[in-house]
């Protein structure tokens, strides 16, 4: 119990550090204990950054994978929506997530036609990994993120159909899994200045991700025609969507304690507001000390 | 206290009538009190610009300033924090006096790649200080 009174306890990154004088040479990681380090593995890498800030040389860390500058553009106009210029999430927005993760496929495998549902002459397989994703990020909604070429007409409508399924993994073949579950839908949308299409597949990968799947294998058929099908029936007008694979993002609710849960400090700003402190009135201190309601004070 | 004022109006140097408000001020409201700080960084000072992609700039802030021997209710301080300046005062002056440190935090939005090259947009809790106690 005595080195337990000493542990010091830091709140930043929610580690319990052993006492310093014993184990400050220690290799950091060494340091934590078998849980924390387990834990301490899937910190948010800024997290992980501010606490081993001068144990570790991030420079000398295995260089990143660089993003599709389109999904970057996309989660950069993510974050002016979402965030002040100084980085503080709006208070207006009523969105239940705190965290929102867009993946790139890592692989795509074309299926020769052999095997292709009829018709199907675009369906590309995709492997998304999503390891990042913690056990304490709780999915909220997924989206299949396709981005239109520039090349594309504004304000042209589309009438597409998109065959989505999802693969088990087959072991005969390393990489290409065979078809388990397939769905299939239409849809009719006009295309913006900002040319992205938002496709909702929450209820598809929902069960998959709620079992701690993370390698999520996909053939995605995604075909369009300009205009409205009803008018014209030319195949010429087709747009190839496959051949540009779509991004997956997660909108998720992360429970830990590091993360800002904004219902939470909704109600304790409205349990104890917060009286700034009056420079302006020469009476302020006299009357803070008076005049706050402090029950404490009170029963002194 | 109004006679103590009136002998320092006596007795104040001879400053220009423009800032009497000023000085005024050294009376009522001590110097150095603990108070909140503005301190504001950049990412790409610590190099870290290479996979934190917003914000560019970010303002933690810190706390810094005196506790006054009675802290009273003005900055939200339990009753401890008076028994702890007793305590150091009158009992063991090896205990601390109390410490000017944050009560209030604001979060903060952070777009960062992550080492697969995923993206991720996280809101953290309690990353700016707006707000100062002493305890």
């Amino acid at each position: 119990p005595h080195s337990r009174d000493r542990v010091v306890s830091d709140k930043l990154s929610g580690l319990l550090v052993a006492p310093e004088d014993a184990t400050s040479e220690l290799n950091p990681l060494l340091r934590l204990p078998k849980a924390v380090r387990r834990g301490y593995a899937l910190l948010p890498p800024l997290l992980k950054v501010l606490s081993d800030q001068g144990h570790q040389n991030w420079e000398s860390e295995a260089p990143r994978l660089q993003p599709d500058s389109r999904a970057l553009r996309y989660m950069k106009r993510l974050y002016k929506m979402s965030a002040t210029k100084e980085g503080i999430p709006k208070a207006n927005r009523s969105h239940l997530y705190n965290t929102v993760r867009l993946f790139t496929p890592c692989s795509e495998c074309k299926h020769s036609h052999r095997d292709l549902m009829k018709g199907d002459l675009h369906s590309v397989d995709l492997l998304f990994n999503l390891d990042r994703v913690t056990a304490l990020e709780h999915l909220l909604k997924s989206v299949l993120l396709y981005s239109f070429d520039t090349s594309i007409p504004t304000s042209s409508s589309f009438t597409c159909t998109c065959h989505l399924s999802v693969k088990e993994h087959d072991f005969s073949s390393q990489v290409c899994p065979s078809v388990s579950h397939t769905v299939a839908f239409s849809l009719h949308f006009e295309v913006r200045k900002r040319k992205w299409v938002e496709i909702d597949v929450t209820s598809f990968l929902q069960p998959l991700i709620a079992t701690n799947r993370r390698n999520i294998h996909m053939a995605v058929n995604f075909t369009c025609l300009m205009g409205d099908p009803q008018h014209n029936t030319k195949q010429d007008n087709s747009i190839n969507m496959a051949l540009v694979p779509p991004s997956l993002l997660l909108y998720l609710n992360d429970t830990s304690e590091q993360a800002y849960h904004r219902w939470n400090s909704l109600r304790r700003r409205r349990k104890n507001p917060v009286r700034p402190r009056r420079r302006n009135s020469p009476f302020a201190d006299i009357a803070d000390d008076k005049g706050r309601e402090n029950p404490q004070g009170k029963r002194a | 206290s109004r006679r103590r004022r009136d002998e320092n109006l006596k007795e104040a140097p001879a400053t220009p009538p423009y800032n009497l408000s000023e000085y005024f001020k050294q009376f009522l409201f001590p110097q150095n009190e603990c108070e909140l700080h503005s301190f504001r960084l950049s990412f790409s000072q610590l190099k870290w610009d290479k996979w934190i992609i917003a914000p560019h700039r970010y303002s933690p802030q810190y706390c810094k300033g005196d506790c006054p021997r009675v802290v009273g209710h003005r900055y939200g301080s339990p009753v401890h924090t008076m028994v702890q300046n007793i305590i150091y005062e009158k009992l063991d002056s090896s205990v601390p006096k109390p410490s000017c440190v944050p009560a209030e935090y604001s979060p903060l939005s952070v777009l960062t790649i992550e080492p697969d090259g995923s993206i991720v947009y996280k809101e953290y809790e309690d990353m700016i200080a707006t707000k100062c106690t002493c305890r």
